[in-house]
């Protein structure tokens, strides 16, 4: 279903090259739920970008749902971008001049549901996150942890086949850090959705099917953790 | 050396009142480690920010290394925020358009260190937190881990009695933010420093001689976790 295919990454730093991708194969099925740990720097928020169509590869193919993303117009990686993955980011990049509810609602503009679909669905996840109560606070009125399930709920709301969670309990107490990844967990068995997601905490990602470990680049350890 | 003196703070929302510290009470002496634990939204951020003279309470006392800070002009709070007090934000809040480098030394302007002395320092704290070959990189050209290690040297740098991290150790695998909690605990116990972290990780938060939990804006256990 996802398929990573010899695929180099570097950033070019004047005369350094920077090596953040070494040669990554990488084949997921559909439905599977996979977490990814390695040091700082070793390449998990860059290899998470490529798999979500956000960022290139220097080389290689990536393939989403039997597309090859090269092969892909602006329009059709828009539409991938919004309706087949959701993303949660490092830095959860939510809009500053919205309120948690507009940024909720942010990827659901443009797709085929009406103004009160939207409405509802953002109520919705406003409940599963515990941020009924914070709902018209703007990113600066709100807390880290906030924040986080700010853009954890963003990611939900497109019912996409794909999640990519990168460091999402980074900010979370652990009860709240479980809920949540229980949440992810919950929704893409009921949805049969594939989930990858990057995290540093061990009991987090003990929780998925399969552990891939990264380290300079490189794919260092790729186990399955549970038999279904 | 740090008094807590029945502090509230709330932020108005309209009509909703958000009640974020609701009668804080604490007393921390020179070179005390305390970590503060508590859920998602509980109000650590806004009492680190307090203590750190970023912010200001409604109602209560606020006495650092025996300052009123209610009683300091603007010029002596911005000295004791860049002098007395050293803090590594949840957000990390790095200039974007500076350096790693660059970041690091920005507290150290305006100090009696000689342009000399503060390169020496940044090339020393670089290597501390293992950044050594990112010292050119700019925010958006660092991992997340790596964006956090240079908000954690950054604070390092004009050996402060007071250390104030939070969630320092949020974007870390293991290694490194068990390294990164030693180092913080190893500077502050040679320069007999007060370090107070916020951690939602219990084995981080149990290397501190006292631990602190936090439940909406209250303070609800204090604990002496260590004797000395
Ligand atoms: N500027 C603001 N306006 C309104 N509410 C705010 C503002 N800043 C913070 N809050 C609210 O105050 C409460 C405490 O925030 P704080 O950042 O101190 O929590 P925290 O314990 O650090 O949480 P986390 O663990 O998620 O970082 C939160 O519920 C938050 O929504
Ligand atoms: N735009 C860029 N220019 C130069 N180097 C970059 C850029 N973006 C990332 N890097 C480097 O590429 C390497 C991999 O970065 P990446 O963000 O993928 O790491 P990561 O595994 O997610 O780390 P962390 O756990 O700290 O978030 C890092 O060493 C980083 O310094
Ligand atoms: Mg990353
Ligand atoms: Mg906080």
């Amino acid at each position: 279903f996802i398929i990573v295919d010899n695929v180099h990454k570097h950033y070019d730093m004047g005369e350094v090259k920077v090596l953040a991708l070494n040669s990554i194969n990488l084949s997921i099925n559909r439905g599977e739920i996979v977490s990814i740990v390695g040091s700082s720097g070793s390449g998990k928020t860059t290899l998470l970008n490529i798999i979500g169509a956000l960022d290139y590869a220097d080389s290689g193919k990536i393939i989403i749902d039997g597309h090859d993303l090269s092969s892909l117009t602006d329009k059709q990686l828009s539409y991938m971008r919004r309706e087949t993955i959701g993303y949660v980011f490092q830095n959860f990049n939510l809009l500053e001049e919205l309120t948690a509810a507009k940024n909720i609602e942010m990827p659901m503009i443009l797709t085929k549901k009406s103004k009160s679909e939207r409405k509802k669905k953002v109520e919705e996840l406003l409940k599963i996150v515990n941020l009924d109560d914070r709902a018209n606070h703007k990113p600066n009125q709100l807390s880290g942890g906030e924040q986080q399930r700010v853009a954890i709920a963003r990611a939900l709301g497109n019912d996409t086949k794909i999640i990519l969670a990168d460091e999402p309990t980074g900010n979370l107490d652990s009860a709240t850090g479980n809920r949540i990844v229980d949440l992810l967990l919950r929704v893409s068995k009921e949805g049969n959705k594939t989930l990858i997601f990057v995290t540093h905490e061990n009991h987090i990602a003990t929780k998925a099917d399969r552990q891939i470990v990264m380290n300079d680049g490189l794919i260092i350890e790729d186990k399955i953790t549970k038999s279904k």
